[in-house]
């Protein structure tokens, strides 16, 4: 229903406008209803200005932008209407330290109300997880799981690879 | 309604039966380039019941069942299991009582599928409608394949009006 | 024939007129996010005579232009110069005494462009050919933009073909 | 001509079968004329067996597994027709530790023979570089460019983010 619609919206935009600063340390993002159809079939822009930098077309953003700002829209949709789990491959690859820091601490809210299942190669996102899985392949071909904890991380991760 | 544990068998490189355990939180997978980290991303959404081999990063569905390796033969079937806790009792009727659900999909090389909830056979649509029921079906934003993130913000309008109505 | 400096002015994040000095062997560029390193491979692709906007991630070729930051107002005009060095004198006549070679692109808002050799005006298809002349106009795979190197090897097969046309 | 892309095609094969072992620890690549054509038209296909798999189709390489495939191509290519210059960006973000390793040993071999330019979050890739180019943003939306030491490396890095 176009009500509906356009109250999850409204909701999602003004979650984005809290999360996207938490996750660039300032600066502002929003959803937009475009104007050129009725609102039941119209599309939605996403319009992001990283902090000091002026409103460019989504494109010329950087990769690891391109990524966060992703993360900021997907987060505003997992906290108006949690899915009951959430899989994430890699999505921290494009992101720099600094990033993955911010990153971590919005998904550790996330965590309150979702499962989150991570994949990463990321040393930091490895110790902020309440569970580590390692997955090896010792005898080539075959995937194997094992599991592994913390005070052993970065010896098994070192094994590991 | 998390996820508790997923059980693989002749799924892509997990040949042998193999176990996942999960807990509620952040849980971080973690192992080398091409180990079948993002396997276990293929193997949930198959379950839930993926139909395009292409979202697998195959050509052929078929190819989602062990091929072979390092002296092992390929199999004939590959079965994948997740089992879903219903602690918060959000799960609909005539699993309501249940305190987890057990969702399996196998694959023969012949092109037969069976489906069972809970061990017992059902029909697709059996799967895919518990899936409808608890929200899980609708949320396709709640997986996120590799490489892929990038890609959201440069959607068109109405990719992104199709994320909103998800959330609606 | 390798790179030993670029000049930016204007062109995107690079406001302020910057020179990159480069050295043989291995260049690492580092930086935070959104801080500039593609932006320089842009630099270097646009100044190779680069025509297609989507390929330097924009909509228009003007959106190369520095369009204003944190009270700094926008540009008129972008410009990127590459300085090569012909130490090893492979670069064909006229410029073969040269110890190094200038490169030089203009970009005006009006959409006026202009091109230099060695700081003398020049057309377009004279930069061109010295590149082709040098061998660098041909060979597309030796710049590989952030993202791309998966999809190298899922490329249809005329792709392949082609680059190895171009080591031909 | 027919005869010179041929010997191209057979060269870069060669030394494919050489560099991909070197990058994955094993294993075997190689390039294939198509054969439903004729040789001047004909698509080149590209098939690889990371070490104790078994040949499938690319699309289900992981995402380490084919850009490092794709850096045992490209490399190839860089062997048989040097170019004056080649700049990557960001190609060992999909790459773990070990990968990583055999990745800069087999790129220190190009850097001989031809610049290299690459851009890089990784630590381990920037300690083998000849030359560290720092890019930063102190007022935001305006790049600026530093040179880095490598003395300075951890804590300028550290600095830069
Ligand atoms: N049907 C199959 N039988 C056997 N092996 C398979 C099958 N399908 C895929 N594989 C193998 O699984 C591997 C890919 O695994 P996966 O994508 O899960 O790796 P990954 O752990 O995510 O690695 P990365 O960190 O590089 O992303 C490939 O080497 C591929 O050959
Ligand atoms: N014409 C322009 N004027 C001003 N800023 C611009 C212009 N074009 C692009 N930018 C800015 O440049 C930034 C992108 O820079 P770049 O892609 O070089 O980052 P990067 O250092 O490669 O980061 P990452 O590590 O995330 O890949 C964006 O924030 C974008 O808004
Ligand atoms: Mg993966
Ligand atoms: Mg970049």
């Amino acid at each position: 229903t176009r009500k509906r619609f356009l109250q999850t919206l409204e909701a999602v935009n003004r979650k984005l406008e809290e999360v996207f600063p938490l996750l660039f340390n300032g600066g502002s993002g929003h959803l937009q209803l475009l104007t050129d159809r009725d609102p039941l079939e119209a599309g939605v822009e996403i319009l992001v200005q990283p902090p000091g930098k002026r409103l460019t077309s989504m494109t010329l953003l950087s990769g690891g932008e391109k990524a966060l700002a992703a993360a900021a829209l997907l987060f505003s949709l997992y906290m108006i209407r949690p899915s009951p789990f959430c899989i994430l491959d890699e999505v921290d690859a494009p992101l720099d330290d600094a990033n993955i820091d911010r990153f971590i601490k919005v998904l550790k809210r996330i965590s309150l109300d979702s499962q989150v299942i991570l994949i990463t190669h990321n040393k930091r996102t490895m110790e902020t997880s309440d569970l580590l899985l390692g997955v090896t392949m010792e005898e080539p071909g075959i995937s194997k799981i094992i599991s592994v904890n913390f005070q052993g991380l970065s010896d098994t991760h070192e094994q590991m690879v | 309604m998390h996820i508790k544990q997923i059980e693989l068998f002749g799924f892509k490189s997990f040949v042998d039966k193999a176990i996942v355990t999960f807990s509620t939180g952040i849980c971080a997978v973690v192992g080398p380039n091409g180990c079948g980290k993002s396997n276990l991303v293929d193997a949930v959404r198959w379950v839930l019941g993926e139909q395009s081999a292409k979202q697998l990063r195959g050509k052929l569905m078929e190819e989602v069942i062990f091929n072979g390796a390092n002296g092992r033969p390929s199999l004939n079937f590959a079965e994948v299991s997740l089992v879903l806790s219903n602690e918060d009792g959000k799960v609909p009727p005539p699993y309501h009582e249940y305190s987890e659900i057990m969702v399996t999909r196998r694959l023969f090389r012949s092109g037969d599928s069976e489906y069972y909830i809970n061990r017992t056979p059902c029909r697709r649509m059996d799967i895919s409608k518990l899936f409808m029921d608890t929200g899980i079906g609708h949320r396709h934003y709640a997986i996120i394949e590799q490489g892929k993130i990038s890609h959201v913000v440069e959607s068109k309008p109405e990719d992104i009006r199709a994320l909103i109505e998800e959330a609606a």
